[in-house]
This record gives structure tokens, C-alpha cells and sequence, in this order.
């Protein structure tokens, strides 16, 4: 169990889940009116919850750790819901 | 399956394993992909055929980073593997992550796990959001030898290609010329399994009704893909809904039809000696409870409670099974007796008054 969670970690965990969302999910940052780390919330939101549906996770919409966990875990590289290249 | 279901318009498909990864023998990755093709090519009409050069269907690889399909991979963890949908260049190929450690056991990343879930998109399937599905987009680890596709993954891979060939008749049933419609001479093994008997040769099994002369015939490896080719001998312990196939010194066992982990065993491990290298035949009394296991021209007798061979054995066949022997192909148990096959004749046997009470031909075939 960590210690604690310091802002430092919290904020790789969203750069991850940005780019874990981007690959599987179509999230596309291009175009989202932000600066980094302050994704538009209901975006980010929408796609973690249509990831958490996929995955059979509860759909909170919010990257908690049970989402985080299933994120990190190795997987196949193509994405679940996207058009194949 | 994938968006707009590419699939292949081909039903036979070459592939080639253009690079190998320095974590396992070339030998034992050539194996993980061949059993991997071989659990789509069990539920579809489909068959793949392994190249050594030349552009293949489905290309097969190891890389690291990128490596020239706009899909770099991310080192270790992360992506371990992706493959292309149907479709001609780039289309069906399959990449493997160097950076994993892949192996052939539950150490690292099970190279067939993954190699099954790759070939799965190889052939049109997209992600599973069923967590038993192997199409599944996270790798967990399951025994290999156990391991069977969910019906969810079946019923996406027979919605693109059908289910498998069914063997056609063949057009002069009467005709012995028929390759697909031959009698089988002799047996390698037979049992029951619940009310139907079960008799194999070679990659095949057959299984019928005790009343029923009416037999059906399927690939060993479509129903149990952990078993090999050739069982030598089989049993079933119908109370415990067990069965144990035995070829050369190892044995298997399935446990209410699924395979079970931990086999196969070697035979010595039930208590045969060092010189016993494969059993002809077994069978099941369920009113000693006990198994015979017959070697050459002797038997063994195993005490299924006590989990202990008996003592003074082996014996001589012939002596303790008057009209029997000296060697026997495959045996099984129905209503007291015990039906011995020995070349193309079946020998019913009383096992209260132990004697032979019917001999004929049988007339199991294959492909009819």
C-alpha cells in the first residue's frame, strides 16, 4: 500500500491514463482546449467511463484504482474501441 | 469481430515466423504458435500452413520500439503484442514486444496465451469484453494444458467463418477403396465416459451408444487440445467423473470432460517399474474398485481407493483371463463385463463368471 500519494504521482497517473485512453479509446487531445493536466474533465470522464464499461469495471468515471490497476496491467496493443488502422 | 468484419476470403492460410525471440528455443516457439493456430482451426473451416520464406498471410515476429507499423511498442509491461485484422501487406500480421520475457510456462508472458489472442485478431476478431474470453485486451495467465477458447470467443470466430468441416461421406458407403470411410482394424484405446464408449486411433475419437452400432468420429484435439495424438489407453472412474488417457509413460486425466492441472504424470507415479514405458490397455471394475492395466502380455492391478498398486504383479494375462491375450489393444466396462479388443475382434467377457461369453468382429470405422 503507498504511504502516501504525492501530487507528483497523481499526476503521472493522469498523464497515463491520457495516454492509455488515446491508444484504446480514441481520446483525442488534439483540439481539447487545454493546458496540460487539466484535460476538459467531462471528456476524460466520458472515455474512463466507456473504458470501465468495457473492461467490466464499476462506471464511476473517475480514474480510481481499480481503473488504474486494470490500465497498468500488460495487454494487447490493439485498440478496443477504434477504427483498425 | 473487428470494424466493417475484415476476414479472410480463403480458408487455407500460410504463415511464417520471420524473427525469434532469444527468451525460448526456436523450437518450443515454433510449437506455441503452431498449437495457438491449431485452436482456431478446431472451431472453424480454417487451416494454416507454416512457410519458412516468402511473404506469408500472417507474418510472424519479435520486436522492440518502433518497428515500422506506426505502432511503436513501449518496452516492458504495457503492450505486449498486437496484431492487423485481415487483409493483404501488413494485414493479418502479428507482433510480439521483445522487451516481455516470453516463455512456455507461467514464468513472464505465456507466449501461446498471447500468440491465441494475437492469431484471434489475425483472423478478424477485436477485443472481448468478457474477462473468460481470450479475447480479452489483458493478459492473465492460465494453464496451457487446461486451457479451452470461452464460447464467447467461438461464437465471434464461427460468426466470420462457420463452424468446422464436417468430414463428407463418402460417395460409395460401401466401398472398403474409401479413404474417408475406413474400418478400423485395430484399436489403440477405449473406454466409457457417462453412457457413451469412447474409442480412439490415432488424432481421432469416436463415441457411440453401448446399444447404438451408429458411431461419430471427431479430432482428439478439438475437444481436448491438452491431449496428444495416439492415446495407448484409456479409463473412467465413473463415480468421480474422472477419465485417464494414458500415451507412453505419461498420463492425463479430465475431470467432468475438463482437463485438469498438474498432467500429465508420469506412469511411475501410479507405481509401475522403471521397465514399463507405454500401457496397451486399462479398465475400471467398479465392483472391486480397482484398475487393470494391461502391459505386453502381463497386467498390473492399482487399488483406486488405497491409491496403491496391488501387491504380486504383474501376472500373465492369459491366466487370470481364460480366452484372453497374450496381448490385448484397448478394453472397456459396460454392465459387468469387460469388452477386450485384439486386432479387428471384440471379446465380451463376464466379469462374475470370467469367462468369454461373446466374440465377433467389430465393426467401429472411421469418417462415417
Amino acid at each position: 500500500v503507498p504511504l502516501t500519494n504525492s501530487t507528483g504521482s497523481e499526476e503521472n497517473d493522469v498523464l497515463f491514463a491520457e495516454r492509455y485512453l488515446e491508444t484504446f479509446y480514441g481520446f483525442v487531445m488534439d483540439g481539447v482546449p487545454v493546458t496540460k493536466m487539466k484535460v476538459s474533465p467531462n471528456l476524460m470522464k466520458n472515455k474512463l467511463q466507456e473504458m470501465q464499461q468495457f473492461l467490466g469495471l464499476k462506471v464511476t468515471g473517475r480514474l480510481d484504482a481499480s481503473t488504474l490497476d486494470m490500465m497498468h496491467m500488460p495487454r494487447c496493443g490493439v485498440p478496443d474501441v477504434h477504427e483498425f488502422r | 469481430t473487428l470494424a466493417g468484419r475484415p476476414v479472410w476470403r480463403k480458408r487455407f492460410l500460410t504463415y511464417r515466423i520471420n524473427s525469434y525471440t532469444p527468451d525460448m528455443k526456436p523450437a518450443d516457439v515454433d510449437y506455441a504458435i503452431q498449437k495457438a493456430f491449431q485452436v482456431w482451426s478446431d472451431v472453424t473451416p480454417l487451416k494454416f500452413r507454416k512457410i519458412h520464406s516468402g511473404e506469408a498471410d500472417i507474418m510472424i515476429g519479435f520486436a522492440s520500439g518502433a518497428h515500422g507499423d506506426f505502432n511503436p511498442f513501449d518496452g516492458r509491461g504495457g503492450i505486449i503484442a498486437h496484431a492487423f485484422g485481415p487483409g493483404p501487406g501488413i494485414g493479418g500480421d502479428t507482433h510480439f514486444d521483445e522487451a516481455e520475457t516470453w516463455t512456455a510456462n507461467y514464468r513472464g508472458t505465456n507466449l501461446f496465451l498471447v500468440a491465441v489472442h494475437e492469431l484471434g485478431h489475425s483472423l478478424g476478431l477485436g477485443h472481448s469484453s468478457d474477462p473468460k474470453a481470450i479475447m480479452f485486451p489483458t493478459y492473465s495467465y492460465v494453464d496451457p494444458n487446461t486451457f479451452r477458447l470461452s464460447s464467447d470467443d467461438v461464437r465471434g470466430i464461427q460468426s466470420l467463418y462457420g463452424g468446422p468441416e464436417r468430414r463428407q461421406p463418402p460417395s460409395h458407403p460401401d466401398s472398403t477403396e474409401s479413404a474417408t470411410c475406413n474400418p478400423i482394424l485395430s484399436l489403440d484405446a477405449a473406454t466409457t465416459v457417462g453412457n457413451k464408449i469412447i474409442f480412439f486411433k490415432d488424432r481421432y475419437f469416436g463415441w457411440r451408444n453401448p446399444e447404438s452400432p451408429k458411431s461419430n468420429i471427431s479430432l482428439i484435439s478439438s475437444f481436448w487440445p491438452n491431449l496428444p495424438s495416439g492415446i495407448q489407453a484409456a479409463y473412467e472412474i465413473g463415480d468421480r467423473n474422472q477419465v485417464f488417457f494414458f500415451k507412453d509413460d505419461k498420463y492425463w486425466v479430465i475431470s467432468n470432460l475438463r482437463p485438469q492441472r498438474l498432467y500429465p504424470k508420469n506412469v511411475r507415479s501410479l507405481g509401475f517399474p522403471n521397465f514399463v514405458e507405454k500401457i496397451d490397455a486399462a479398465v475400471f471394475n467398479p465392483l472391486l474398485y480397482k484398475t487393470y492395466f494391461f502391459v505386453g502380455s502381463q497386467y498390473w492391478r492399482y487399488d483406486e481407493r488405497r491409491q496403491l498398486m496391488d501387491p504380486g504383479y504383474p501376472k500373465f494375462i492369459t491366466k487370470a483371463f481364460p480366452g484372453i491375450g497374450p496381448k490385448i489393444d484397448a478394453v472397456y466396462y459396460n454392465n459387468r463385463h469387460y469388452y477386450f479388443f485384439q486386432g479387428s475382434v471384440v471379446s465380451e467377457y463376464d466379469v462374475l463368471s470370467h469367462r468369454v461369453t461373446k466374440r465377433l468382429k467389430h465393426d467401429i470405422k472411421l469418417g462415417c
